[in-house]
């Protein structure tokens, strides 16, 4: 089964995955773009996480006007260089609280199908909502070959139900490349406390049997961004793994 | 409207919202159990966070199996003092993720008639799910006078979308008593780093015009815990808000 036409063969089509909220994964899928830009790489963004939509705040986009062409297709938003659509720019997100099933394949056929992405585009970042509902399902109908990265925190409560999630994934034979460990420890002066725990990342990678692709630690934003952080590490993750 | 008769008159119902997961909900659920347990009240915990259930790692509850009566009714687990029952006790919480209004309906029935509360019950605490959905709009045709705490961190990402949590539950005519802000700042030799930013809960409590009512640190758990924290800034809570 072939992807839609928007998405060019050569794109890499990596979904963000996560057990629970709040481990970080919107952020994490935001520096990872950055630091996919700062490689040279062309980089769009889906935001589907559709209750949780939170790339726009994160880009600071707020009372957004999509553009499409006369044939109805949408003009991604293009913020620091990376295109990004998300269903906060489509609608008011309160609205789409109700939405279930047939809506949200409605939402993910926009974004792969008729959404006008950059041509050269080099990878295509998708978030997903946390745990494995609808959109993982219908991601792979539109991707059939997506890739995913699976974020936990190092805490039991988040990598126990990261674990669930990879099975998920695991069951729909989508490809579970590695996991993240975000907010691994947090550095003063030297010291790393560890504030979240220890261990979740490594024992998600091996229930899994998936790599274990590294830790990010709990980071002050670079000025200018309130979630954007030093890229070091996250450029360290796309030597390692991606690139 | 009046309550299920298993919950008797006097139990004061209280709901811990948030706009989005990963902001502490299930961790101040639990402590703010532990500390009202401290001040000798009797309380209960309805794990109502049916995809994300999370209490029980919390209470370092596995393979747990619930007693019964004749007539069909359960009892809630007892740990550390505190009754507990969750959606993960009665059934393997990955195939509640298909699951979507009649049968979140009738979790909640399970729950609310058909539990066995201690009758000496204070308070019942619900751990709702993050945002607004089935189950906030569920439980107050259970509980027609529960009050709502508001869970936020400081940051805008998880503040903007609490300040939409609070006013879906307004738009249901649940009551809002406050906001807590959690994981405000980590201490360390007297240097308070606000690792998640800062802000955040008073700008919730001021745009729903609702008590900002505490915030709470990022903290270290109490030996033999793994997310029960030193109980001071809880208990602090209770004392202002709600005993
Ligand atoms: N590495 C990090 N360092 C510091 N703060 C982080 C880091 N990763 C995430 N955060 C913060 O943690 C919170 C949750 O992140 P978010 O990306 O919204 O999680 P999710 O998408 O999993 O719900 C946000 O306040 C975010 O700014
Ligand atoms: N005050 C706190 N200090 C330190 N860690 C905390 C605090 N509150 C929550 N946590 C940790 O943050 C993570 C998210 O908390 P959790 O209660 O699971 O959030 P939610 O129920 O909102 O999804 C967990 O790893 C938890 O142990």
């Amino acid at each position: 089964q072939a992807r839609p036409d928007a998405i060019k063969k050569q794109v890499k089509v990596l979904g963000i995955a996560s057990g629970k909220g709040g481990v970080g994964k919107s952020t994490v899928t935001a520096n990872l773009a950055f630091a996919l830009t700062s490689l040279g790489k062309k980089v769009g963004i889906v935001d589907a996480d559709i209750y949780g939509a939170n790339l726009p705040k994160i880009f600071d986009l707020d009372d957004v006007e999509l553009d499409g062409d006369d044939s109805g297709k949408i003009y991604p938003i293009k913020k620091d260089g990376i295109e990004l659509v998300s269903t906060a720019f489509l609608m008011d997100p309160n609205k789409a609280l109700m939405w279930r099933g047939p809506m949200l394949g409605k939402l993910l056929k926009v974004f792969f199908e008729e959404t006008i992405w950059n041509p050269d585009l080099d990878y295509l970042l998708i978030d997903l909502p946390p745990g494995t509902g609808d959109v993982m399902m219908d991601v792979k109908n539109f991707v059939p070959d997506v890739k995913l990265l699976l974020i936990t925190t190092p805490h039991p409560s988040a990598s126990h139900i990261a674990i669930k999630a990879g099975f998920g994934a695991l069951e729909l034979k989508e490809e579970v490349i590695g996991v993240i460990e975000n907010m691994s420890y947090f550095e003063v002066d030297g010291v790393r406390h560890p504030i979240f725990g220890q261990g979740g990342g490594k024992t998600v990678a091996e229930k899994l049997g998936v790599p274990f692709i590294g830790q990010i630690p709990i980071a002050r934003p670079v000025s200018g961004h309130h979630s954007i952080y030093s890229q070091t590490e996250y450029i360290g993750i796309l030597y390692i793994n991606l690139a």
